[in-house]
């Protein structure tokens, strides 16, 4: 493993996006992978519709609540297109799905996977250096008063309720932490980011951990 | 009208007066455990600030968990017994 990697440096990974009041954290971890793998395919880094996802993806509750996993299986099983944020624009609300002509451009995903390092944080910097930024579900009560540093405390596996996505890995200090990405806009956090202990499953950051494929 | 204004201005300033306080008593414990720790989290006022906990959990943290399964890392196996 290198001692830090981070997908930002190599362009693949879109500006921090707020999702304001809405609880579609579990969209905006989805589409943020999403917009990384098409980069990482060669395609323009461009932001998707997150709200395509809110509107549409059935087996969810839209800004209500959801599962990246029902995301997920949805996005691929439906080879759903998703347009980009200009064309299908966040709107902060449940709204009636928009559907869009077969011939109409969009970005499908070819696939995911889904497993649980705990345990294994090395394995998954592994898959993050191989598969793109990686959606991660955590225990995020703590996070509202976050303002920097590196987590290490007050927070538990186990209790996952926010979907975020890590994009990065840093050892070259002591102790070593995951990048992670966050929906609450840029003034959250270090640039709207968090950074989380590596080992130890601090958060729950290892239990539920997605990749997408293109 | 305008001492209802007040009166509504008066109970809003004393909410926003209890949600501060409580944000303070919550960050000054969070800060307090591990002080000593390198590059430790810190906790201050920031845009979640006026939320009770509670509020900021409705609102925000609203992802279900599923069970996932275990990564299957390559085991190491032991060569058996050979002559």
């Amino acid at each position: 493993l290198p001692l830090r990697f981070d997908w930002r440096d190599k362009h693949v990974v879109t500006q921090v996006r707020n999702q304001q009041a809405c609880g579609g954290c579990w969209a905006f971890s989805v589409v943020a992978a999403a917009e990384s793998a098409r980069a990482r395919a060669g395609q323009p880094l461009e932001a998707l519709s997150v709200q395509q996802v809110i509107d549409c993806s059935y087996d969810n509750y839209g800004c209500s609540g959801g599962s990246t996993l029902s995301a997920l299986n949805w996005l691929s099983k439906m080879q759903v297109k998703l347009v980009s944020d200009l064309e299908y624009p966040f709107t902060a609300q449940n709204g009636l799905c928009r559907y869009f002509p077969a011939s109409h451009s969009g970005f499908s995903i070819k696939g995911y996977s889904a497993y649980n390092f705990s345990d294994q944080e090395d394995e998954m910097a592994k898959v993050l250096l191989t598969s793109g930024p990686l959606i991660v579900i955590v225990d995020a009560v703590s996070w509202q008063d976050y303002l920097g540093g590196i987590i290490q405390h007050h927070c538990s596996s186990g209790e996952a309720n926010h979907a975020v996505l890590v994009t990065g890995f840093d050892r070259t200090g002591s102790p070593p932490y995951w990048i992670v990405r966050n929906s609450w806009g840029s003034s959250w956090g270090v640039d709207g980011y968090a950074h989380v202990k590596m080992g130890g499953n601090i958060c729950g950051i290892a239990d539920s951990v997605s990749a997408v494929f293109v | 009208d305008a001492s209802k204004y007040y009166r509504m201005n008066e109970s809003s300033e004393i909410l926003s007066s209890l949600l501060l306080l409580e944000s303070l008593n919550r960050h000054r414990y969070l800060n307090s455990l591990f002080p000593r720790e390198n590059s430790t989290a810190v906790y201050g006022i920031n845009q979640f600030s006026y939320l009770f906990p509670e509020e900021f959990k409705a609102i925000y943290l609203r992802s279900r968990a599923s069970r996932f399964p275990r990564y299957p890392a390559d085991v190491q196996k032991a060569i058996p017994n050979v002559s």
